[in-house]
């Protein structure tokens, strides 16, 4: 499904080049979990914003699904996204004065989804990540973990073919966390590709197959056996 | 140093009252290190955000060092607030538009400190969280652990008695989290009073005394022996 070819990503600041990442070369099968670890600002949420398309490589191939995403235009890269790809960022990123629902409803609207659909998939979607009773709340009023788990849900809603998680679990408490792994591996048990940045090694045990990052170069790829 | 007597936080939604925080009673002496946990949505950031005066309990009694929190005027709290306390918060609250220096130097400009001793002190704090080479960068242009260690930096440039750190080790992965986890101990060592929200048993291992919420509730409240 994800193919890169010695990917880099250097940031420009000034007359600084500082390399977010380097010469990453990777393989990823449809139906595989993946987990991915390393140090702070060892290139964690770079490689993820490239593998969805977010940000383009300084340099490096990357065929998504045997497209060549470099070459792909922005409308169908955004289609693409839209409806293979979903996303869980590290910062969340949900829209302020929008609400719960509709926050979770906002992919099926870019998918021109009839708007009766939208709601009942978006409630769904919150259902499963336990929060009904809260949908008509905006993430100002939820606490830091209901407004993760409104952007797990939000990254769900389309069923995608491949989930991109930045660190999914981060503010969750144990036992939520473990409920949200718990939905990714029924997910992944369907199918479904996740590639999920962790930096807690309970989370990664989920996974069968862990890639290390270090300094922006992929150090270390190798199965795992699933907990 | 922190008394409260039967802290109640209510939230309005149109006509529904969301208890965020029910009757919460508690001691915190100088000196103490306590870590707080519980599940999401149990009422921790509430409870963080009162103890630092920036949110008004719904009803209940605070005491912050013999001062009824409750009759400050908004500029004892302000003054109070910014020279005796040190925020880490859950979601980091830096300037976007602001260097990593300038975000960290931005309790001592409320302080008055002259702008050569903002500039030293803001380095100290930067280096004493790993980020001297980041100074310059703006929020955007760090990664989501980096942007938290500023954050960080920022709660300890005043050299606050009391520390509120909530989920300071969230977005860190465990190394840097440790050396964070380091940095407090010391800085509890020196005298500080440390309150700190975490889902993660091990950072919660280095506080010599543990909370537990529970649907706003406070349902123990136990010593524990020190990692
Ligand atoms: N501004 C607000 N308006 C309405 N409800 C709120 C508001 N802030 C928090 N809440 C609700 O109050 C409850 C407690 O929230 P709080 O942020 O204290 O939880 P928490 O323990 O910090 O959770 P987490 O671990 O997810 O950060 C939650 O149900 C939350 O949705
Ligand atoms: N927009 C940007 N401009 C400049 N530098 C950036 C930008 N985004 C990231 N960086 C830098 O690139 C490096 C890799 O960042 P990245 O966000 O990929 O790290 P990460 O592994 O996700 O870290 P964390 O665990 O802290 O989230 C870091 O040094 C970071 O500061
Ligand atoms: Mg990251
Ligand atoms: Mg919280």
């Amino acid at each position: 499904l994800i193919e890169t070819l010695r990917l880099c990503k250097q940031y420009r600041m000034g007359t600084q080049v500082l390399p977010a990442l380097r010469d990453v070369t990777v393989r990823v099968e449809r139906g595989e979990f993946v987990a991915v670890m390393g140090p702070s600002g060892s290139g964690k949420s770079t490689f993820m914003n490239l593998l969805g398309g977010l940000d383009q490589p300084t340099s490096g191939g990357y065929l998504l699904d045997g497209a060549d995403v470099g070459r792909l235009s922005g409308l169908d890269l955004a289609r693409i996204r839209n409806q293979k790809i979903g996303f869980v960022f590290q910062s969340f990123n949900l829209l302020a004065r929008t609400t719960a629902l509709d926050n979770v409803a906002l992919p099926l609207v870019y998918s021109r989804v009839p708007r009766r659909e939208r709601r009942a998939r978006a409630e769904r979607a919150l259902e499963s990540v336990g929060l009904s009773d809260r949908k008509h709340h905006l993430p100002t009023q939820l606490s830091g973990g209901q407004q993760q788990r409104v952007a797990i849900a939000r990254a769900l809603v389309n069923h995608p073919l491949l989930i991109l998680a930045d660190e999914p679990t981060g503010a969750l408490d144990s036992r939520t966390g473990e409920e949200i792994m718990a939905l990714f591996e029924r997910l992944n048990g369907e199918g479904n590709t996740i590639v999920l940045v962790t930096h807690e090694p309970d989370i990664a045990a989920h996974a069968d197959r862990m890639l290390r990052f270090l300094d922006g170069r992929l150090v270390s790829d190798a199965r795992v056996e699933r907990a």
